[in-house]
């Protein structure tokens, strides 16, 4: 933020803070299949972040806080500013890697997953997108309205989104995700070798049980 | 089973490709299947009942026996043991992810000792390599966990015998928390303050004889010990340890990077980050693992979604899959969007922790610090994403996805674990946001 408002270079990982800008997002104006405006909100939405913060931080020392003062008056906002960088950066890889893959077929579900993607942290992150403006409210139904369909659309290609990571049953170890589907009569033979099935009556029905209900 | 094999049927892509998009190539897939068939064919792997069904005793000893005769059977199984990713599967399906003795020894022990010690320390690389001697890596303190510039734990330099002093000065100066500490390891690279004539020179690497190799009794000065159950990961032994001006000799301070001299005099690392190459490693293969833990997770979920039947959408249409229902697509696809978005940013990392790693090799250390930060980031978002992702998933498995059954709870407990350690999240977001503001 610093080097930024100074007018210094920056490195890729942070250029987007000196990136020209539109004021108002282009999302619902987007081309089919182009999402490139979900990630310029990525963008807005760290970048005013991370310049509020320093914003804030600044105003802190001038009211006479020290440092680290300062700093811990604005960690909340700080920590917000980090958590929406690495929400960008995740996005970026995701979408860069997504348009990496060559079999048509693995691409075009990947798509799908990665368009989800964008519109559900977006949803969820649009309080820092509605609070000036960049994003309107019709716009945040219109990625509502997309996500909805893209859970549609992914609804067939689950279980096989899951398949393809490629756990076997033992790895995953669990009863219920069975690769077979056979999960009831293997949860009650998963049961079965519970040690309180060892005997029919266990020690605390003599003990404890029976006594009370004698009292 | 019918509602799976409709499932199957219905895939507008083929999963083999995708298998091989997730793991990297076709070939490693191909890899990771001969191993799983491997593991399948000897008894000997396999757990004799369900790890949920086990005492924590139990669990440990299983793990142990498990771990080493894995290790046995390297050859047997075709496992070079020189590549990670076919020891990390092999692990995964023999071991599970509730820990074993070796765990801390092969992701902290030697890749710490590999990118810090001097030439003239290289045979320890050799002993850990070989598995002559079992090592974990010990930093977090009682009352000091993230914040190493706090740390108490002190190696003082006695130029007369040429030895360091560790010393442990209050009981929240005791190591507290290291994997394997407790009771499988006999060595451990430790953190703790240098000072030498009196002067701090600040958190340090050492490596420490804990135990006798022979007997396995703690050596005389050192007070050793398991830290109790935990939420998840009971099959490892978390260990504390204390120091009673315990010595060593000056070439166990690892010196690739800071070095002192016979006399006591301090050549300074040429970045102030190279001491932390250790987490920076961890952090970098965390991102992969958290977004495993997270697909573990939604694969259980999605899967029994698809067989559970509950409600009707249509009356008289019969019982629909809850996977049908627009609120558990809404929880659980998501959630896997996140886990495919982690693995990818998993892997970009990792690239470039690798370029980056070269260059430190080679003393050149620009990207170090950016690479620290991000990953600071990323620990933090990705580790509390991942805890979220997996809670959905329980959730959406009802009433049975708090069964031991689900293997849920262990997944969450491990992920989660993610959260505070190798840094502590808050304290994460904090170092990205100080680069973020000189930024």
């Amino acid at each position: 933020a610093n080097a930024a408002q100074s007018g210094e270079g920056l490195s890729s990982l942070v250029h987007y803070l000196v990136k020209p800008h539109e004021k108002h997002s282009l999302i619902d104006k987007e081309p089919n299949n182009d999402y490139s405006a979900h990630l310029l909100a990525f963008e807005w939405a760290a970048r005013r972040q991370v310049m509020k913060a320093y914003e804030r931080l600044l105003s802190l020392t001038s009211r006479g806080l020290s440092g680290e003062e300062a700093w811990n008056e604005n960690a909340v906002e700080l920590n917000r500013a980090a958590r929406l960088h690495t929400r960008l950066y995740i996005a970026q890889k995701f979408y860069d890697s997504v348009h990496t893959v060559v079999d048509a077929g693995c691409r075009a579900v990947l798509e799908d997953l990665l368009h989800l993607h964008l519109n559900y942290e977006l949803i969820d992150m649009a309080y820092y997108l509605l609070e000036d403006g960049y994003l309107s409210s019709q716009q945040l139904d219109h990625m509502k309205e997309d996500m909805y369909r893209l859970l549609v659309k992914l609804r067939p290609n689950a279980v096989s989104l899951v398949d393809s990571w490629d756990y076997s049953d033992r790895e995953l170890r669990s009863v219920l995700g069975r690769k077979d589907g056979h999960v009831y009569e293997h949860l009650y033979k998963w049961a079965q070798d519970s040690q309180l099935n060892r005997t029919q009556v266990l020690p605390s029905f003599e003990k404890y049980l029976k006594p009370m209900m004698k009292e | 089973h019918p509602d799976m094999a409709e499932e199957r049927r219905k895939a507008t892509f083929d999963t083999d490709e995708m298998a091989a998009v997730i793991w990297g190539s076709k070939k490693y897939m191909m890899r990771r299947r001969e191993i799983t068939k491997k593991v399948e064919e000897h008894p000997e792997l396999h757990d004799p009942y369900s790890q949920a069904f086990m005492t924590r005793e139990e669990g440990v000893e299983n793990a142990a026996r498990k771990a080493t005769t894995m290790i046995r059977m390297l050859d047997e199984l075709g496992v070079d043991p020189l590549q990670f990713e076919d020891v990390f599967h092999l692990t995964n399906e023999v071991i599970g992810i509730a820990g074993h003795p070796l765990a801390l020894h092969a992701v902290m022990f030697i890749p710490t000792l590999q990118a810090q010690c001097s030439d003239e320390q290289q045979h320890w690389i050799d002993l850990a390599y070989n598995r002559r001697i079992i090592g974990t890596y010990a930093q977090t303190e009682m009352g000091h966990g993230t914040n190493l510039k706090k740390l108490e734990t002190t190696a003082t330099y006695d130029p007369k015998t040429q030895e360091f002093v560790l010393h442990s000065p209050t009981r929240t100066s005791m190591k507290w928390w290291p994997g394997n500490l407790g009771k499988s390891s006999n060595h451990a690279v430790v953190v703790a303050n240098l000072v030498i004539n009196g002067e701090n020179y600040g958190p340090h690497n050492f490596i420490v004889q804990l135990r006798d190799l022979e007997t396995h009794q703690p050596m005389k000065g050192i007070t050793v010990g398991d830290i109790g159950p935990k939420l998840a990961y009971n099959d490892t032994d978390n260990g504390f340890l204390s120091f009673d001006h315990y010595r060593i000799p000056r070439l166990n301070m690892l010196m690739k990077h800071a070095r002192v001299a016979p006399d006591g005099s301090y050549t300074r690392p040429p970045h102030a980050k190279v001491g932390y190459s250790a987490m920076v490693y961890v952090r970098t293969h965390m991102i992969t693992h958290q977004a495993m833990f997270a697909a573990y997770a939604l694969t259980t979920a999605v899967r029994y979604s698809a067989v559970r039947r509950q409600g009707e959408i249509k009356p008289g249409c019969g019982e629909v899959k809850i996977l049908d229902y627009q609120t558990q697509q809404h929880r659980l696809l998501p959630q896997l969007a996140r886990a495919y978005a982690f693995m990818f940013t998993g892997r970009a990392v990792k690239s470039v922790h690798a370029r980056v790693d070269k260059d430190v090799a080679k003393g050149k250390v620009d990207e170090m610090a950016e690479l620290h930060y991000i990953l600071s980031g990323l620990k933090a978002v990705v580790t509390h994403l991942t805890g979220e992702a997996i809670e959905q998933a329980r959730m959406s498995c009802g009433g049975h996805g708090y069964s031991k059954a689900s293997n849920i709870f262990e997944i969450y407990g491990v992920a989660i674990g993610g959260c505070t350690y190798e840094g502590e999240n808050m304290v994460m977001l904090q170092q990205l946001a100080k680069y973020l503001m000189r930024a």
